[in-house]
């Protein structure tokens, strides 16, 4: 759980870098938002406007419409890796997006932006994405790289 | 010198591990 928590301040640095709104905390991404306007930027065809436009803004700290966002994105992004990345994911990358809402697990948050990161470096921008990874603090890239050798090591599993 | 692994520096190694991503088909299993 530690180094997912550790993970997740890593690809808070990374998250950043699409310079989104609500994105300065891990606080902040519990919510859902600022994820899904990143899955917005790396892939707009698949998480296109419409998509964004079902995932609530004014989350205040109400972990009801946190979680209802988490699944939506949970959701999506499990069927991106199915339907275009033709992936499939390990159960054991799947985060409890309900303890992410509900209590702001960071382990839980550091699988879900695993996840997130792992659309960035297979799409079809992934170039873009990659080469954006690598002007990060070399700390960073080493967490980020660490982060999908799990993912495809065992996204087969 | 702690940023030496397997004779490549802590920088190579992350150069090597990227560029080897960049290179692999988008969308390409594994």
């Amino acid at each position: 759980s530690e180094d997912k928590a550790e993970l997740c301040d890593s690809l808070l640095s990374w998250l950043r870098t699409f310079k989104v709104p609500s994105c300065t905390s891990k606080h902040d991404l519990a919510s859902g938002v600022a994820i899904a306007h990143v899955l917005h930027k790396i892939d707009p065809s698949w998480f296109n406007e419409a998509w964004v436009g079902r995932i609530k803004e004014e989350t205040g700290d109400n972990w009801r419409i946190k979680v209802s966002n988490l699944k939506k994105i949970l959701q999506s992004m499990l069927e991106y890796y199915h339907d275009v990345l033709g992936q499939q994911v390990a159960d054991v990358h799947v985060p409890d997006v309900s303890l992410i809402g509900e209590m702001g697990d960071v382990a839980e948050l550091g699988r879900l932006v695993q996840l997130v990161l792992g659309c960035a470096v297979s799409c079809e921008k992934k170039q873009e994405h990659i080469q954006q990874i690598m002007t990060l603090e070399e700390s960073v890239q080493h967490v980020v790289m660490t982060a999908i050798q799990e993912l495809l090591t065992k996204e087969h599993v | 010198d702690p940023n030496m692994k397997g004779g490549q520096t802590s920088e190579g190694v992350l150069a090597n591990f990227f560029n080897s991503l960049l290179t692999k088909k988008a969308g390409s299993p594994g």
